[in-house]
């Protein structure tokens, strides 16, 4: 049982700690000043503190965004060490705002912070997800999109939480697509770039 | 290997009373 007295450092703590960031779009300013660091964090107690305080997902108006970025990486793709990589987006249905986003936002940050990618948890800079009218939408932003080993390994959508847990399988489920839904990696330059709506995906699992 | 902790780990956390 954990131990109420001594503060379990999270894995990263060594090297940097975790960032939560709030966007909230208020069009009368510049994207970046509705961007707002809410709090770092470095311990398994400090996150659940921090969770449990703030609004779930699902609550959020439309246009805000949440995202937990490793310290000193801003949740945007001109960063440094995002501006090669690119990011694992679920694109969710409407009607699931209210049924399984929040938890798989959740399910989400329980990987970031536990660092559940195996070796290549270093290439993951941060999880974002988005609240929009048309579909929320969930990411895990990598450092470098031509890493192909690191980006698939972390895309076996399966590691982001055991089974049944597996966003992958929930989400394929729930709609009863299985062959129809495909989780796709983007690269932010083709994002950045795009002419049209879509993206098109790097890697698919 | 590289140090991680599981779902169950950290979930084991979250309705833990907080000392402050």
């Amino acid at each position: 049982a954990p131990s109420l007295q001594a503060p379990h450092p999270l894995p990263t703590l060594l090297s940097f700690r975790w960032a939560l960031w709030f966007f909230k779009n208020d069009k009368s300013k510049m994207w970046q000043a509705n961007l707002r660091l809410v709090t770092k964090f470095s311990t398994v107690e400090d996150f659940w503190a921090l969770y449990t305080h703030i609004q779930l997902a699902s609550k959020l108006t439309s246009g805000c965004d949440y995202s937990l970025f490793k310290d000193g990486i801003e949740p945007m793709w001109e960063d440094s060490q995002n501006k090669r990589g690119g990011r694992w987006l679920i694109t969710l249905a409407k009607q699931q705002r209210h049924t399984e986003l929040d938890r798989f936002w959740l399910e989400t940050l329980l990987c970031l912070i536990g660092e559940m990618f195996d070796e290549y948890s270093d290439e993951v800079c941060g999880a974002v997800i988005n609240i929009r009218a048309k579909g929320d939408k969930i990411a895990i932003w990598t450092r470098e999109a031509e890493n192909r080993e690191g980006v698939t390994h972390i895309g076996r959508v399966e590691s982001w939480a055991p089974p049944p847990f597996s966003l992958r399988r929930i989400y394929k489920e729930h709609l009863g697509l299985s062959q129809k839904v495909a989780i796709g990696y983007q690269a932010h330059a083709d994002t950045a770039t795009k002419s049209g709506s879509l993206t098109k995906n790097k890697f698919v699992v | 290997g590289k140090k991680q902790y599981d779902r169950e780990f950290l979930l084991d956390f979250q309705f833990m009373p907080v000392c402050i």
